[in-house]
């Protein structure tokens, strides 16, 4: 009896699922695949880039829209990273970025 | 736009340098 209180009430831990990954809409894989010499934020991000199919790519405010669990310097930094390995690139403006993998 | 196109080439060539010293 004294034992059912504690490990019902005790640490239930929250759920591990990807919040902002499911609502992809025509990329297949939801869950990101890292990518050699990438961390998950940087491989996150090119995904969401990857994923994007409008000529213009995907815009900065998209990125911050889906990606809720990075913040705005996170989130550049990975952009940066990605432009300077050359996995991604600005289109219109600065702020509108496609994948080189994606034709 | 000339400017993708560029960007795009520019991009490209980087990861392609990248490449090649992996391999």
């Amino acid at each position: 009896r004294k034992d059912s209180l504690m490990s019902t009430s005790m640490m239930v831990p929250r759920s591990f699922a990807p919040s902002g990954m499911g609502n992809t809409t025509s990329y297949g894989g939801s869950v990101a695949m890292p990518v050699r010499g990438l961390s998950p934020h940087e491989s996150q991000v090119l995904n969401l880039i990857k994923s994007c199919i409008r000529s213009e790519g995907i815009t900065l405010q998209e990125l911050k829209s889906q990606l809720h669990n990075m913040n705005v310097a996170t989130i550049k930094k990975a952009v940066e990273f990605l432009s300077s390995e050359g996995h991604i690139y600005s289109t219109i403006d600065d702020d509108h970025f496609k994948s080189t993998d994606a034709e | 736009l000339e400017r993708i196109r560029r960007n795009k080439e520019a991009a490209l060539q980087r990861l392609a340098a990248r490449t090649n010293s992996f391999v």
